[in-house]
């Protein structure tokens, strides 16, 4: 029965907007730029049948096979982030030298189960 | 809350969080290399092209640029054509565990407006030391505790002189103290013979315009770099 459960596109693992502002984390003080910056998140279901599009591992395929015979004992596979992007960052240290980082993993650029 | 976010702020390689006190401004070498990276990347951006720094062609994932700390050094004894003695001083101990500096680049600026200077073609004579002892408080002492780094002439046409100071500042991360650097710019040999005519006071003139140092540090954190490795 789980199968017959309607998934609407708008439910399918896939990235969503997420723009995180330092201001809002109290860190603008010594970040100098970006003010903020479009991160993303991931965030939906990873329904049987995964298609191609769900960018599903060979391991969410069985997850999913084994969750369709156990429902209650393992779930559906995550959605999680594939492919991130980096940024870099401009800010003040403790004694007032700038500095440029450059930081892996900091964009959600695709999802996948 | 502050424990979490000390705990986030480790997970970005920051030991705190940090509460700039007379934020300068940024240089514009940084700020060049800030707006170049905004671009979106290429998609076939090979992972470790985040730990390199294209620009100066090292390795490193982070970019500071410290700025001197030293003094203006006021010597008893006149020295005849020494326009300027300064101490120049970099805090490196900022430098986080784990991260080996790769480069490091100093930078001496000047303001001056060459078109109107009363000796256009006018040289000077830089050298540059690396300090092996520390000084006694008040004194100005520059006895033998120092080593020649650089000598170089120079035409007061130049705006800005880099110096590539690496070695120095990687021993200075490994081995031993950091003791600071000598700079001193005098009158050159060619004209020593006006100075006789126009005072070694007035030959300095242009030399007035000494704006500041920077020294420019490139480093790679092995915390940071190590998980793009593992992954390719």
């Amino acid at each position: 029965s789980a199968y017959n459960v309607p998934i609407t596109p708008s439910n399918l693992c896939k990235p969503r907007r997420l723009y995180i502002s330092f201001s809002d984390v109290g860190w603008e003080n010594w970040i100098i730029a970006p003010q903020g910056y479009m991160a993303n998140y991931c965030l939906g279901e990873c329904p049987f049948p995964l298609t191609a599009e769900l960018n599903s591992t060979n391991h969410a395929i069985l997850q999913t096979m084994v969750h369709s015979l156990d429902p209650e004992g393992t779930p559906q596979p995550c959605c999680v982030p594939v492919r991130l992007s980096p940024i870099s960052i401009l800010y003040y240290d403790n004694s007032d030298n700038v500095v440029l980082r450059h930081y892996e993993d900091m964009v959600v650029d695709e999802c996948g189960c | 809350l502050s424990l979490q976010e000390s705990l986030l702020l480790k997970s970005l390689g920051l030991s705190a969080k940090p509460s700039p006190k007379i934020p300068v401004p940024v240089p514009s070498v940084l700020w060049r290399i800030f707006q170049k990276r905004k671009t979106p990347p290429a998609t076939n951006r090979d992972p470790a092209d985040g730990c390199r720094v294209e620009e100066f062609n090292v390795p490193g994932n982070i970019i500071r640029v410290f700025a001197d700390q030293g003094h203006f050094i006021h010597s008893a004894q006149p020295q005849p054509l020494l326009c300027l003695q300064k101490r120049l001083y970099f805090n490196l101990s900022v430098l986080e565990e784990g991260e080996r500096l790769t480069m490091a680049q100093l930078e001496i600026k000047f303001s001056h407006n060459s078109y109107h200077s009363p000796w256009p073609g006018q040289g000077f004579e830089l050298r540059l030391y690396r300090s092996c002892q520390v000084p006694l408080r008040g004194t100005p002492s520059l006895g033998p505790g120092r080593k020649l780094l650089v000598e170089q002439s120079f035409a007061r046409l130049h705006k800005s002189l880099l110096f590539n100071l690496s070695d120095v500042a990687k021993d200075w991360t490994t081995n031993s103290r950091n003791l600071g650097l000598i700079l001193e710019i005098a009158v050159s040999g060619d004209g020593a013979s006006a100075a006789v005519s126009a005072g070694p006071r007035s030959l300095c003139a242009g030399i007035d315009s000494f704006l500041d140092t920077s020294l420019l540090v490139v480093t790679l954190s092995q915390q940071q770099c190590r998980a793009s490795r593992r992954r390719r």
